[in-house]
């Protein structure tokens, strides 16, 4: 038996709207610990990982460990007939060929029950190595959806160089060239509007635009996005969702010039 | 010309 019920459900919706761009199919570990995705975009370029903690629902049982591959528009769907302020349990018995999503309303007068065919997915875990990132930024999330969507009208690149001083955006095209730079805040009255830099040593690359975008889907979870960079290894774009978990993009640089 | 790299190489 698998029971996972959770009273802030919009959290859940944020995160499949933070993926259905980028993946039409994935399989969701559930295990004792919690649940995880890991899965490459339709295109095999990027990599995203979703992990949501056993300890973050409210209530979370598990007995056996299950894979419960989805059609993710499909599940996309169905989160969508629930209200923003439902509590969304995902319930499946062991071996099962259906999920079940039942939507309660905060006062318990509206319960809703949608069940979904599971499916066999192709299992393709990637084992990401830990790495010390030269440059960590942590900013604001709506500045960087909103960087990327303006460099986006230069070109398909944006690069990204980190120093010291600060990060500098920058893209190129046929129109002209676009630079924005971010400096360390040196204080906010918000956390979640503070630019901090924790760099050992400058990086500069290079990332394509389309997917950067399409990771700034995950905006509405988090104030703050994490970007962390290292030469000539992938792109970390990290939001946290809410208190029970984080969503990690992996993106690796161009190369040439 | 910028040329997108793989991820796989790196993770496996």
């Amino acid at each position: 038996m698998f029971e996972a019920r959770l009273v802030h459900g919009n959290l859940l919706k944020k995160v499949l709207d933070a993926i259905k761009d980028l993946l039409t199919e994935a399989s969701w570990d559930c295990a004792d610990s919690g649940i995880q995705l890991q899965a490459m975009d339709n295109s095999h370029v990027s990599l995203v990982s979703v992990n949501l903690r056993a300890e973050g629902f409210d209530k979370y049982r598990c007995d056996r460990n299950l894979i419960m591959g989805m059609d993710l528009t499909s599940m996309s769907k169905i989160l969508k007939c629930s209200a923003s302020d439902d509590i969304i349990t995902m319930k499946a018995q062991d071996n099962a060929d259906t999920v079940s999503f039942i939507f309660e309303s905060p006062s318990q007068e509206k319960v809703s029950d949608y069940q979904m065919k599971l499916m066999n997915l192709d299992q393709d875990h990637l084992g990401i190595p830990e790495t010390e990132y030269a440059c960590v930024i942590k900013m604001p999330s709506g500045e960087f959806a909103r960087i990327c969507r303006d460099l986006s009208n230069f070109g398909e690149n944006i690069v990204i160089a980190c120093s010291k001083e600060g990060v500098k955006f920058s893209a190129a095209g046929d129109i002209g060239t676009a630079n924005v730079k971010l400096a360390q805040t040196s204080s906010v009255d918000k956390e979640e509007d503070a630019v901090v830099i924790d760099m050992q040593e400058p990086v500069t690359l290079t990332f394509a635009c389309r997917y950067l975008n399409m990771f700034t889907k995950a905006t509405p979870l988090s104030p703050q996005v994490s970007l962390s960079m290292h030469p000539d290894v992938p792109l970390v774009v990290e939001y946290a969702i809410g208190e029970i978990g984080q969503i990690q993009y992996f993106l690796a640089p161009k190369i040439g010039d | 010309l910028h040329l997108q790299q793989p991820l796989i190489p790196f993770f496996r």
